[in-house]
């Protein structure tokens, strides 16, 4: 199975270059093996090239646009949801699940990337069920049908049908 | 193959029979803080087999039967029905799924921790639950539970996870994706 | 300093009494030693009540308006962010540091819970500062001064003279 | 006593020489996804002591050091002077700085690790800042890093650190703020 893990990373890592630059709008990602950085500086002949992919761990490198490729440690909160979000997409389009249940992902973004995101899980849907619990208003529209769900009786949970301008006040309730 | 319907009864914060539609492709949850939303994605969870009380934040797996309100008693069980919508445009059925003309799976839980599943109706084992999943991303083969730990599911707060995880963690999310 | 610790330990439980109550808008939360609830069954004679403060752990119990008590772990995203908050800010009015720093708590919480935070950090303004790091445009009112923060040239930031308005529209950019 | 103005230079994205001024009590900070605003957070936490690199989300000291961006080299040293305001409304100095006139402090660090600190201007130890804090909520009396980790900053995505935390910790966070 090594080199079955190998096609679904080299698959992973084209696929997240794309997610990546739709979702940031620019930039650049991709999955390393664990070393590779090391291993290269090494050029070490006796490790061939076949034991590379034997249980070495998957590191995420990543560039948001401007700026220079790092760890995601240093990225900031909305970058890391984003680059998450960017490997979720990814993996999905190579083995699409029927549906995606998201839940609240897009609380740490600002409007921008909101925006992004939005365009995304509307090109993806039209081949995989996207359910999403969300407080964004821009959020809330992209859905074609929206659920509430509302403690009127405390500790009781209804739902209501809402419309946007419904959700919208909710969000004000 | 998408989500229909999910009917839920005692299960958390719906302790009335209730019901949830998803008639499209994109379907939004809102409302208050403590409302119940998150709830409904235990739910899903819960319904697909979902086995460890921690993922479904509590400290026992009898933590998902309504357990009373300020004004209500607790109830001695819960269930939850989740029917899928399969035909596609043209009212074939499509998939591994074709033999069936509906396809609904349920699960209801007493407090005693006992646990029956249903498909279409029929009582079931939990690993037929977890076969109808295999292979489509939700399913995972290494007969853990089935599929709601996938990447096809994101719990609240938990989006980051995937990237705080180890190198080693990581690698096997992208086996799970193979 | 056992008699120390049992000093605080009281003290924070009454704090956060009140302030669990001007957050939620009601309910009550408190804190308990580990155990308590099982050595009140056991009534464990040998057991002296001062043994009962060494050592053992603190656990949190909330009880939002109109539910059930419950640990914490059952509270919703939400109600466990304002629950923390609750408890940071008890902490605060019994030994007053002269700053908060707060980066995005209001994230998680709705346009009800925002309304009563931001009520909250205004009363306490008066002996202490704050310094809030924000989306929420609600929060955003609540400061007297803006500091706006912007990266023209990617991968350096600037500081930007900003009013309320022009902070607001940063945040659709 | 209360924070008066921030100024960086060559700390993580603030490359130029920054000022950032807190004219009053409520302070907001805004701005889009990455711009800088959590970097502002850790350069307090950095100049009152913080010495953890994890803490600063970094995996060694000198991640906090300029790294430079598409346009810009790699700079050398990273400097944070931060000035307290501590008089109070009459005038008088107040608390137990009032020996002091102008409060001040400023930490210093290059690639190789090293930080210098300075209390008004003049090279002081990082105990002597620590000791400025100690009882006032920010310092902790038993010798770990001063204040930087107390209950009085809450970084991003935290904010549930505090109940996820076992009981023994939650202890200890009381035990602090005796
Ligand atoms: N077994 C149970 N019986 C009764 N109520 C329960 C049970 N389990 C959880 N709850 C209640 O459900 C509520 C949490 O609901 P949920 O997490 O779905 O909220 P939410 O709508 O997602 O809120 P948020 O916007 O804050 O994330 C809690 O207040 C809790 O009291
Ligand atoms: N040593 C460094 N040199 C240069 N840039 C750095 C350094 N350390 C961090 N950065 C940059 O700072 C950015 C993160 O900034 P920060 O975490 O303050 O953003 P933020 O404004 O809080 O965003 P969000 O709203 O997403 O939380 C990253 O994009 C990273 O590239
Ligand atoms: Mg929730
Ligand atoms: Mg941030």
């Amino acid at each position: 199975t090594r080199a079955r893990f190998r096609e679904t990373f080299e698959a992973v890592n084209a696929k997240l270059g794309e997610t990546f630059q739709q979702l940031f709008g620019g930039g650049e990602a991709r999955l390393e093996l664990q070393g590779d950085a090391q291993l290269a500086e090494q050029d070490d002949p006796t490790q061939t090239k076949q034991d590379r992919w034997l249980d070495r761990g998957v590191v995420l490198l990543a560039r948001p646009p401007g700026k220079k490729i790092s760890h995601i440690h240093l990225l900031s909160g909305g970058e890391k949801s984003l680059t998450a979000i960017a490997l979720v997409f990814a993996i999905f389009q190579l083995n699409p699940a029927p549906f995606c249940l998201l839940d609240e992902v897009d609380a740490p973004l600002d409007e921008a990337n909101v925006g992004r995101f939005c365009a995304m899980v509307q090109a993806m849907s039209a081949r995989v069920q996207f359910i999403f619990i969300t407080h964004n208003k821009t959020t809330m529209e992209l859905a074609r049908h929206l659920i509430g769900v509302t403690m009127r009786e405390a500790g009781v949970s209804r739902i209501v049908e809402v419309d946007l301008d419904a959700a919208v006040k909710m969000l004000d309730e | 193959m998408r989500l229909a319907t999910l009917r839920l009864a005692g299960f958390k914060s719906f302790v009335d029979p209730t019901e949830l539609h998803f008639p499209c492709e994109l379907v939004g949850i809102v409302g208050p803080n403590g409302c119940g939303k998150s709830n409904t994605l235990d739910a899903l969870r819960w319904v697909m087999g979902e086995s460890s009380a921690k993922h479904l934040r509590g400290q026992s797996l009898d933590d998902v039967i309504f357990a009373g309100s300020g004004q209500r008693k607790p109830v001695a069980q819960a269930s939850v029905e989740l029917v899928f919508e399969h035909h596609d445009e043209s009212g074939a059925l499509q998939g591994p799924w074709a033999r069936f003309r509906d396809l609904s799976i349920r699960r209801v839980s007493t407090r005693d921790g006992q646990s029956k599943y249903f498909l279409n109706g029929t009582r079931c084992r939990r690993k037929d639950i977890a076969d109808l999943f295999l292979g489509t991303g939700l399913g995972r083969g290494h007969g853990s539970t089935s599929g709601t730990r996938s990447y096809a599911i994101i719990e609240q707060g938990q989006i980051n996870r995937l990237l705080d995880a180890r190198p080693e963690e990581l690698r096997a999310t992208l086996e799970e994706a193979a």
